[in-house]
């Protein structure tokens, strides 16, 4: 474990925290995308098949029962609590995110470290995290004013990422043969993806005004 | 075969 993992999973760990936060404050889920959450909870799934089967820290198998928890607490809400479905922007979550999960797993079958199906299932894991927020981004331009705490939990979810590959540099760097090349790329794609949202981001935050996506 | 990288990260 080194400094930029323990930062990036914190960071993660925040991003969730302002998301349910913002959902139990203000008992609101508008600007947010059940998509992007749907598409996370399945990320966590794919991801942590080994919870039961291999250990690897007591840290480790708390934060991948956090994760997998919270992020189906936040579908579960979104979908049945009484209060909050009705403040989804059902007419405004409209990416087609099933292309999302097709086209990560066709990319898994092609590229993976082992055509195994724990293999293909984090390779899976690790592409679909990649584009999952594209929903989320895509509701937040045709939703024009971003809240503050939905904001915040954009910017600290492309943030965790970011610490994640100064990670894999350390890592590179420090261990002799240390090579993650499909979490690699794919987390510079992810952090790329943030990259126009981060530009507003700064702006928003530079000039104090309120946050707003281009169309 | 090779062997894949351990999964140590979250």
């Amino acid at each position: 474990m080194n400094i930029f993992r323990l930062a990036g999973d914190m960071t993660h760990l925040l991003s969730i925290i302002v998301l349910l936060l913002k959902i139990y404050a203000t008992k609101s889920c508008s600007g947010i995308s059940l998509k992007t959450q749907e598409l996370y909870a399945l990320v966590f799934l794919a991801r942590y098949l080994d919870l039961f089967t291999d250990f690897i820290s007591v840290y480790n198998t708390i934060m991948k029962v956090v994760f997998i928890a919270s992020s189906l607490a936040i579908v579960w809400c979104m979908r049945l609590h009484p209060l909050v479905k009705r403040s989804y922007d059902k007419e405004l979550d409209t990416f087609r995110h099933y292309f999302l999960i097709g086209g990560t797993f066709v990319l898994a079958l092609v590229l993976n470290e082992k055509f195994t199906l724990q293999e293909i299932l984090w390779a899976f894991s690790i592409y679909l995290e990649a584009v999952a927020i594209l929903p989320q981004l895509v509701l937040l331009q045709r939703s024009g004013n971003v809240d503050n705490l939905t904001g915040q939990y954009v910017f600290f979810l492309g943030a965790y990422r970011a610490f994640y590959i100064l990670n894999w540099i350390y890592r590179y760097l420090t261990e002799p043969r240390f090579t993650r090349w499909i979490a690699c790329v794919s987390g510079i794609v992810q952090t790329g993806i943030y990259a126009d949202f981060f530009y507003y981001y700064f702006i928003s935050w530079k000039n104090n005004s309120k946050l707003k996506l281009p169309a | 075969g090779n062997s894949s990288s351990p999964k140590d990260e979250l």
